[in-house]
């Protein structure tokens, strides 16, 4: 574990004597090992490194008889700091039916997330309705209809002829009509960096309107995290993230890559694959997964 | 990182960014960086254009040995078994390999062994019918060892060439999934001796060091016979597999760069490295 890594820096270092600022650079080192390893983005660590030495070389750690648990200390509330944040919830206090469009990369969890959503929603005594608007990958539409069926909340008969667009306008309609207030929208997986799927999506944020835009991301998303989440809020201005398949052993350092490069917040987590499998996202939990 | 004629400290930091940022992983970084280091301290390299091309070569090293393109043997059915953690292109890949053996003019017949999640079976039948061959399918909820047990015997009554399986993701942390996966893969064995004569393990590109444990358990628990790496058609470089070629010594088999039939490419590990930084 970090802690230990950096009892064993300590030890050494302090067999001479009072500790240095220059002692301090080896402990900054495993620190920023660890966060790499955790796969958070090399130029995010790089902001975080300065972020926490300037505490780091200070009298809490320097004058300490426990530095390395003062380090671990410091970096465990910095991060905190940097993922916690106040809009955690969902914003549903408009007139109804309430879109809510989920974006994201292929397979990152977003159908399943829908259901899910829908689920959470249906618990709080809302009338979701979903619509799936994906219609390149096969057997999408059925997807999230059997979904649907399991949970006994009504989704959007999509024809996959038509294009997402209309299936969306068409789809607002019905849920008017149904008196839903929640209308979850299921978007096809899509590179960020596809400018024609990238407006597809902008094109039935301009017509729909979303309250809540969020990018569905695959906790164990390596270095590129930045890259995806940078293009999907320049291009929707996201309102938040839901982070999957954190039921595995990723360290999940994607979490802070993300927070870090969009400042949107985390609102919840996917921890597996059935539809009860959603939390709200707690970021100490998060700071101490990514240090291990 | 080229046009730039002196090896100093800035020079190393870039490099290390950029490996580090390809998924390589900061232990293979590290050890990539020590053997050119060490060169340049001999003196053995002294120009900065060359360190990069010295990179790139340890790298085609490790990763060329583990060029070993999926070449089917005269066993009929050929069994290959398709796995890996959830939503890394299983199915998809599925489906472009099935394309790629009827254009050698080989049967091909598809198993819908993920009786799991929701429309896994009705994904694959679309695939099938795109390509033109049969799916084996039950109920959903219905054992996998089941499905897998009627598609072998279907295959051999009916003189398939090549029998695809393809199972459920699922997390390699998860114990009584990996159970699942281990006992069909014992039904296969059962069923014909020599079977299954692939066992292709799916990993996702944008993934970073979580592959290698993914590689790991997988390799663990049913002996994983080759791997191909996904969604490269993204800015993800995949970097990770250099460091599970030297470990595991897997054989890559292709590259997916895309959604569509003919996105799937024999893996290159030349093409790689020259696109890797
Ligand atoms: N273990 C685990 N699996 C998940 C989680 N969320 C989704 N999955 C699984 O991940 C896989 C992909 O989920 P989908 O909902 O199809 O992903 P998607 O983003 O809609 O995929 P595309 O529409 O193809 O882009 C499925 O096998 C899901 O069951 C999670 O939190 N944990
Ligand atoms: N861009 C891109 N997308 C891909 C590639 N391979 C698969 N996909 C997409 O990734 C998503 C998931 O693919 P699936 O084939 O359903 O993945 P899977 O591993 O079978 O998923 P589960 O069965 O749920 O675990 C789909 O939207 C595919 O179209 C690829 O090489 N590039
Ligand atoms: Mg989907
Ligand atoms: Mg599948």
């Amino acid at each position: 574990s970090l802690t230990n890594k950096l009892s064993s820096v300590f030890k050494k270092l302090r067999g001479h004597g009072k500790l240095s600022e220059q002692n301090i650079n080896e402990a900054m080192k495993e620190v920023r090992l660890a966060l790499l390893e955790a796969d958070v983005n090399f130029k995010v660590v790089k902001d975080f490194m300065e972020r926490i030495r300037s505490r780091a070389i200070g009298k809490e750690v320097l004058e300490s008889l426990t530095p390395a648990q003062q380090v671990v200390k410091i970096v465990h509330e910095e991060l905190i700091s940097l993922m916690g944040g106040a809009s955690n919830g969902l914003n549903l206090s408009y007139k109804p039916p309430i879109p809510i469009m989920l974006v994201g990369l292929q397979g990152s969890g977003k159908t399943t997330t829908v259901a899910k959503l829908g689920r959470f929603l249906k618990g709080k005594g809302r009338r979701p309705h979903l619509i799936p608007a994906d219609v390149r990958r096969p057997a999408a539409i059925e997807q999230l209809q059997k979904l649907g069926e399991q949970m006994g909340i009504p989704v959007f008969n999509s024809n996959p002829q038509e294009k997402p667009l209309m299936i969306c306008q068409k789809g607002l309609r019905w849920a008017e009509a149904e008196n839903g207030d929640v209308l979850l929208i299921d978007t096809a997986g899509r590179l960020h960096i596809d400018e024609a799927l990238m407006e597809e999506l902008k094109e039935i944020q301009r017509a729909l309107l979303p309250r809540e835009v969020l990018l569905v991301a695959d906790a164990m998303t390596g270095q590129d995290a930045v890259n995806v989440a940078q293009k999907f809020n320049e291009a929707l201005d996201i309102h938040g993230v839901i982070l999957t398949k954190l039921d595995g052993d990723a360290r999940g350092g994607a979490a802070l890559s993300i927070k870090a490069v969009t400042g949107k917040p985390i609102k919840f987590i996917g921890v597996g694959e059935k539809l009860d499998a959603l939390e709200v996202f707690h970021p100490d939990r998060m700071a101490s997964r990514i240090l291990g | 990182v080229a046009g730039r004629k002196k090896i100093d400290a800035d020079l190393l930091a870039e490099l290390e960014e950029a490996l580090i940022t390809s998924d390589i992983g900061v232990k293979t970084t590290q050890d990539l960086l020590r053997d050119v280091s060490l060169k340049v301290q001999r003196k053995e390299l002294e120009d900065a254009d060359l360190l990069k091309k010295n990179l790139q070569e340890q790298m085609y090293l490790i990763l060329s040995q583990q060029e070993k393109p999926l070449s089917l043997s005269a066993a009929r059915p050929f069994v290959i078994m398709v796995i890996g953690v959830n939503g890394t292109g299983k199915t998809t890949t599925i489906g472009k390999m099935a394309q790629i053996f009827k254009a050698q003019g080989k049967s091909v017949l598809l198993v819908a062994a993920d009786t799991f999640r929701a429309a896994a079976i009705e994904q694959l039948e679309i695939w099938g019918q795109r390509v033109g061959c049969d799916v084996i399918k039950q109920k959903s909820g219905a054992d996998p060892s089941a499905v897998v047990f009627d598609g072998l015997h279907a295959a051999k009554s009916r003189g398939i060439d090549v029998i695809i399986v393809d199972t459920a993701g699922r997390l390699h942390t998860k114990v009584n999934l990996m159970e699942e996966l281990k006992k069909v893969r014992r039904i296969v064995e059962r069923e014909m001796p020599g079977a299954p004569h692939e066992v292709l393990l799916v990993l996702d590109a944008t993934t970073g060091q979580n592959s290698i444990s993914q590689a790991k358990m997988f390799h663990q628990a049913v002996g994983v016979t080759g791997i191909v790496l996904t969604k490269l058609d993204g800015t993800a470089k995949g970097g990770i597999i250099i460091a599970i070629s030297n470990e595991l010594k897997i054989p890559l088999r292709y590259i997916g760069i895309g959604e569509k039939v003919d996105d799937l490419r024999e893996f290159s590990a030349r093409d790689f490295v020259e696109a890797l930084f």
